[in-house]
């Protein structure tokens, strides 16, 4: 039986190309020398190939970082669209890394790539997780800290997204606090 | 409209065979 609908041979396109990089910490060598570009895709089959045959976050290295981006920004304060921006950020346990590290990773690239956060996906520019002795972090980037409206809807939906208890507050920071922090603790913006 | 996908519709296709 040959005859198949045309779904099954079009791919799914996503609303945006997204770039995953992967940071590797060479102290030889600089900070941008350690950030590769791996792939690029825009489409569901895809992010899955792409997803299916890369390292999860808990096999990577101390000091590894995957970064998903929108195609046209770079995983860098720096970056135009980033640098008037900031982060969720989710600070996580040593034991977190057996259980949640991966799935949490996993359901945010989901919610970037599926537009999960309606409207307020366009302020979204891409997602980090750093792989770190001390705790792993998993944040969301977005492009302007004082869109309130946008990063509450981002934040609330991504915290009922990992079922994290209502109790623990998630914070969002702006990057210019980040960067010019002095301590190793940074002010949050907002929380949820 | 956007396009927007739900995680089980996303899930759905993590071990599909590759498409053409």
């Amino acid at each position: 039986t040959a005859v198949t609908s045309p779904e099954q041979y079009i791919k799914h396109p996503l609303q945006h190309r997204w770039a995953l990089w992967y940071f590797k910490n060479d102290k030889s060598k600089s900070w941008t020398e350690n950030l590769r570009l791996i792939s690029k895709f825009d489409t569901v089959e895809d992010f899955w190939a792409l997803y299916n045959h890369i390292q999860q976050p808990s096999k990577l290295g101390f000091g590894c970082d995957y970064c998903l981006f929108k195609d046209g920004i770079k995983p860098m304060w720096e970056d135009d669209r980033n640098k008037l921006g900031g982060r969720w950020l989710m600070t996580l346990s040593k034991q977190q890394r057996h259980n949640d590290l991966d799935r949490y990773w996993m359901e945010t690239l989901l919610c970037l790539i599926g537009e999960s956060f309606d409207e307020a996906s366009e302020d979204v520019c891409g997602a980090v997780v750093n792989v770190r002795p001390k705790g792993d972090k998993i944040s969301i980037w977005t492009g302007n800290c004082q869109n309130r409206d946008a990063i509450m809807t981002i934040g609330q939906q991504y915290k009922e997204r990992l079922s994290i208890p209502i109790k623990t507050l998630i914070g969002y920071q702006s990057h210019d606090d980040t960067s010019s922090k002095s301590g190793s603790t940074t002010k949050n913006m907002y929380s949820v | 409209g956007k396009r927007q996908y739900d995680r089980d519709f996303l899930l759905g296709f993590q071990f599909m065979p590759a498409c053409v």
